[in-house]
């Protein structure tokens, strides 16, 4: 039988070493811990690597620690757009969502375009009217709030900088090492 | 940006990506997740990818794509086709970031070029591997 394996990655939205506290690496790596098994475990179950994938980044979406779903960052005009995608490699099928807010997991929205309909990206409020027809899960702005998140936002805003998930805070720039 | 690679017991591979954009980003700015061979890609013979990082230099260089062409046409292993194309390809670029790969094998490949990855990773019943570049 083959084996079986997943691996996940997650940016957490310009936290940098100088701001990660041993308490909240405890919880980044509770988290990632998490997420991981969720999806060993599908595919322990004998599922396939689509609902693994699936379910393990549904996971780091609903995770506050995260940039994606719940924890998405601010965007210059205070709101949360995301975007995901997903892939199978058995049959080469894939789909995507963009631009999209309010949608609770981007990635089961990019996986019902992928299922339900001829085509491979979706984007904007279209996007969303789609996954509103197929009733997924829609939450309030208030449910991506983030008081972190919102700090991020108005330093990045005061220093004028569109910021990456793992860049620097503005204030907080230090000398960068690369691996 | 938050993304998984899997393979399954009947050696099918998937890769899912999503995220929450930039910081204060503008103009409905979208970055390489959503873009099938830049930020996500599968492939059963070749192998899943998933990016994070800079999306304009993983746009422009195709990046997840690109380590399936690797394989594929160049006969790279994927530690290889990952390794060259973020410490190599991207560096040059100035592109910042890392990528999770998987194939049939169940060969993982967690790479990247610059801080503040977070990583994770199981295969079969071996104990769970988590790691935090700081």
């Amino acid at each position: 039988m083959n084996p079986i394996a997943i691996a996940i990655h997650g940016g957490a939205g310009t936290i940098l070493s100088a701001l990660m506290t041993p308490e909240k690496e405890v919880m980044y790596r509770q988290a990632l811990q998490e997420a991981v098994e969720v999806g060993h475990q599908i595919l322990l179950q004998g599922k396939s690597s689509l609902e693994a994938v699936e379910a393990a980044v549904r996971n780091l979406e609903d995770c506050i620690l995260f940039n994606a779903g719940r924890g998405s960052v601010f965007t210059h005009e205070g709101k949360h757009e995301m975007d995901a995608a997903i892939m199978y490699g058995a049959t080469g099928m894939a789909g995507a969502v963009a631009g999209v807010r309010q949608v609770r997991n981007p990635i089961t929205l990019a996986k019902t375009v992928m299922q339900h309909s001829e085509h491979v990206l979706l984007v904007g409020d279209g996007a969303e009217i789609f996954g509103r027809s197929l009733d997924l899960a829609f939450e309030p702005d208030s449910y991506f709030f983030d008081t972190a998140r919102h700090e991020q936002w108005l330093a990045a805003l005061k220093a004028d900088q569109v910021v990456l998930d793992h860049s620097a805070l503005p204030e907080a720039t230090t000398d960068r090492k690369f691996g | 940006t938050v993304g998984a690679v899997a393979v399954d017991q009947f050696g099918n591979v998937a890769a899912a990506t999503s995220t929450g954009g930039m910081t204060n980003k503008k103009f409905n700015r979208i970055g390489d997740s959503p873009i099938i061979g830049a930020g996500t890609y599968a492939h059963n013979a070749t192998c899943a990818v998933s990016c994070t990082g800079h999306g304009e230099y993983f746009m422009r260089a195709v990046v997840a794509y690109d380590v399936a062409c690797l394989i594929e046409y160049k006969g790279l292993s994927l530690a290889e086709a990952c390794h060259y194309v973020v410490h190599d390809k991207l560096v040059k670029q100035g592109g910042e970031g890392g990528l999770i790969a998987i194939n049939q094998l169940g060969d993982i490949v967690l790479s990247f070029n610059s801080e503040g990855m977070y990583r994770a990773s199981k295969k079969n019943q071996e104990p769970t591997y988590v790691g935090i570049y700081k």
